[in-house]
């Protein structure tokens, strides 16, 4: 059930976890 | 007009969260650089994490994220990526206070207990337990955690990270360090918010930023 020490980048996660937001 | 947009739930609404350091210059100014900061923005709705994601990096035994989200309610259940922003421009001296300040509000009366649990690879190393009584303003209930002391685990831990030569190193340590901030109503043990935080370094010239998600299970 769990990912168990799976990189996060191979995670399922949303694009926007990888994308830091731009600064108003 | 918060609710969906940002950590809270009809409950308890998180206002402002920042961990800082700060130096007292001359004249009785503050220079103060924040690592991380999270206030009010514009509303937007949030996308959604699967919570089994991440479950492993947090503490997994009695108590653990599984534990609390199986628990509930579901709504009251946030990850925050953190960009942080290491660049201080304040120099690291005796003197500099490290401080955690945050600042919840709701409509009811309530005590509430704030425990905040650093984890390294997804296990507790150091726990901060905080309670927090109301103060009614302007209609509302507030809760105030005003220049908290930033644990020495978490300091030392700075220092560490920032001691690294390159970004990609301490976003590699990152991967393994996370905070998990569970709230909850001192009298009733209701769960208000849990709030789990997973980092990066930020590479903006202009500080911290971050994303919120809802933790759900698909």
């Amino acid at each position: 059930e769990r990912p168990d020490q799976v990189p996060m980048r191979k995670r399922q996660l949303p694009a926007s976890f990888w994308e830091e937001p731009r600064p108003v | 007009v918060w609710q969906g947009c940002s950590i809270g739930t009809a409950k308890l609404h998180l206002l402002e969260f920042s961990a800082f350091m700060e130096q007292q210059g001359e004249t009785n100014t503050y220079n103060r650089h924040l690592f991380v900061h999270i206030s009010q923005g514009s509303p937007t709705a949030l996308e959604s994490v699967d919570v089994r994601q991440i479950y492993d990096k947090f503490p997994e035994k009695k108590g653990g994220l599984k534990d609390l989200y199986e628990r509930g309610p579901p709504g009251a259940f946030f990850l925050v990526k953190f960009w942080a922003d290491l660049n201080t421009g304040v120099p690291d001296e005796p003197g500099v206070f490290y401080g955690v300040t945050s600042q919840y509000e709701g409509p009811e009366n309530m005590t509430i207990t704030c425990s905040s649990k650093v984890c390294s690879f997804g296990k507790q190393v150091v726990e901060k337990v905080e309670t927090e009584y109301a103060r009614f303003e302007n209609g509302r209930f507030m809760y105030r955690m005003h220049r908290s002391p930033m644990c020495e685990y978490l300091i030392n831990f700075i220092h560490k990270l920032k001691q690294l030569p390159e970004k990609y190193m301490m976003n590699s340590v990152l991967e393994n360090f996370t905070i998990l901030q569970v709230v909850t109503n001192r009298d009733t043990q209701e769960l208000l918010l849990c709030v789990a935080y997973v980092f990066e370094i930020s590479t903006s010239e202009r500080g911290t930023q971050y994303h919120i998600y809802r933790l759900v299970k698909e």
